[in-house]
């Protein structure tokens, strides 16, 4: 553990609970894509099935159970308690697109041909492009609440900071994950577009980020 | 070989 692991750690874990909060209190997911967050959950089912078969830490049990528990009832809040306000109309992002390379890549490219191996690189895969429905429904619609952009500031830190961890391990243990690294890299790519957009025009003082 | 790194990280 490093610090810039730790502090990425902790910036996913903001992210997902600035959301939750958000259509907690608001009792609105207006703006929110239900495509990512069932997308999330997935990349999370399929991550840690290693819950049943190795043991880290009390920390990686803890933090793996929560952000499951987490991605789940963001996804029950979307689709279930507060689903009137779901603006199912914007989120048209075809999942399918991202599906089908995923699990095709997931197959091709793994670290061993075994079930679990499998779904932990199709879970890494997915992460990469997991966000693109939001995205997408952001540049659909033209804007985004400031709080779904801070939600998505952490979620981008997050990955950005994972870098620096690997960087870090790299150094210090001489290892390296090619697929996870790859992966990550491609992620925060996608972020970059976004982060711009955020120092811009959101903590310029403006309620909405509202797009050019 | 097994791999913990993709265990250890979240």
């Amino acid at each position: 553990m490093n610090v810039f692991r730790l502090a990425g750690d902790v910036s996913h874990l903001v992210a997902i609970i600035i959301l939750l909060l958000k259509i907690w209190r608001s009792k609105s997911c207006a703006g929110i894509s239900g495509k990512s967050q069932v997308l999330f959950a997935l990349v999370f089912t399929t991550r840690y099935l290693d819950l049943f078969t190795v043991f880290i830490s009390v920390y990686n049990t803890v933090m793996k159970v929560v952000f499951l528990a987490l991605s789940y009832a963001t996804v029950y809040l979307i689709y279930m308690r507060f689903r009137n306000s779901y603006n199912s109309e914007n989120d048209t992002f075809r999942v399918e697109f991202l599906l089908v390379p995923v699990i095709g890549l997931s197959f091709l490219e793994n670290y061993a041909f075994t079930p679990l191996e499998i779904l932990w690189t199709f879970s890494i895969f997915l992460e990469a492009v997991a966000i693109m429905p939001q995205l997408f429904m952001i540049t659909k619609t033209g804007e985004a609440e400031s709080i779904t952009t801070h939600y998505l500031f952490f979620l981008g830190l997050y990955r950005a900071l994972y870098i620096a961890n690997w960087v870090w391990r790299y150094h210090t243990e001489s290892f390296y994950d090619l697929i996870a690294i790859v992966s990550g890299v491609v992620q925060t790519i996608f972020f970059c577009d976004f982060f711009y957009l955020y120092f811009t025009r959101v903590l310029r003082g403006r309620g909405k980020m509202t797009l050019p | 070989e097994y791999n913990v790194f993709k265990h250890d990280e979240l």
